[in-house]
């Protein structure tokens, strides 16, 4: 039961540093190159994720079973939202890290990914057009940790074990909404300007999810083509949406 | 046991 303001700085500090790919990019990009270098990078990105989330004060105390479930839905919207907020000041540009920066055109060697590459910026410019401010930002990512579909709105708990977890899940939400709806207050607007600013973040997210899915889809085609070959963590996490 | 547990279970340093 922490006040926001602490809430809210627990979830700021808890954001992962800055990660580069480090990798020597041949240009032109092949197919292959372009999906191995975004592997690698998702791959990186997800060890962090996990500390990530384990900062988001309340999270350890899930369940281990919910801590895994929420992780292995969310991942790739998480993966999604960091790459708009890292790209949000470079208009056409896709920052996925500051070593690894594509534009559209570039998507153009691997099949399919243009259309996702389309969707994320457009989604990006919509978050330039709204001056996404950090703390929104944070809010937002831990609101889509915790919005799970599959958890709020089809499993019900079988068990005292599994209420307790969900319950405290639910609180957990309730403290990441205050916390979006307190960002939100600071920003000197009207109450009206404060609700249609919360509704237009939270649309947004709907946006993101159904990035995340065509990008599963993406992924899982590009590994059972044999393009690129998805190992380790991000094997696990694919997996769990397939 | 998976990564991802692995990774969940680990104290912080």
């Amino acid at each position: 039961h922490l006040h926001l303001e602490e809430f809210i700085s627990r979830i700021m500090e808890a954001e992962p540093p800055e990660i580069y790919l480090m990798e020597d990019m041949k240009k032109p990009f092949t197919e292959a190159s372009m999906m191995m270098s975004l592997t690698n990078l998702a791959d990186k990105e997800l060890v962090l994720m996990i500390s990530w989330a384990k900062k988001i004060p309340g999270f350890l105390e899930l369940s281990l079973a919910d801590q895994i479930h929420l992780l292995k839905c969310c991942w790739l919207e998480i993966l999604m939202l960091g790459l708009m907020w890292r790209s949000v000041d470079h208009p056409g540009k896709l920052i996925f890290s500051p070593d690894f920066k594509l534009n559209r055109e570039e998507g153009q060697c691997v099949e399919g990914i243009m259309e996702i590459f389309d969707m994320l910026l457009a989604a990006t410019s919509r978050f330039r057009e709204l001056k996404l401010r950090r703390e929104e930002y944070v809010c937002l990512k831990a609101m889509i940790l915790l919005n799970s579909s599959e958890y709020l709105c089809t499993s019900s708990p079988q068990t005292a074990e599994e209420l307790e977890s969900r319950n405290k899940m639910l609180r957990l939400l309730d403290s990441v909404i205050d916390a979006l709806v307190w960002a939100i207050s600071k920003l000197g607007l009207t109450t009206q300007q404060q609700t249609l600013r919360l509704g237009h973040l939270t649309m947004l997210l709907s946006h993101i999810r159904h990035m995340s899915n065509k990008g599963m889809d993406h992924l899982s085609t590009m590994k059972r083509k044999n393009v690129v070959l998805v190992y380790d963590l991000l094997l696990e996490m694919l997996d769990a949406n397939t | 046991h998976t990564k991802l547990l692995q990774l969940l279970t680990t104290k912080p340093e």
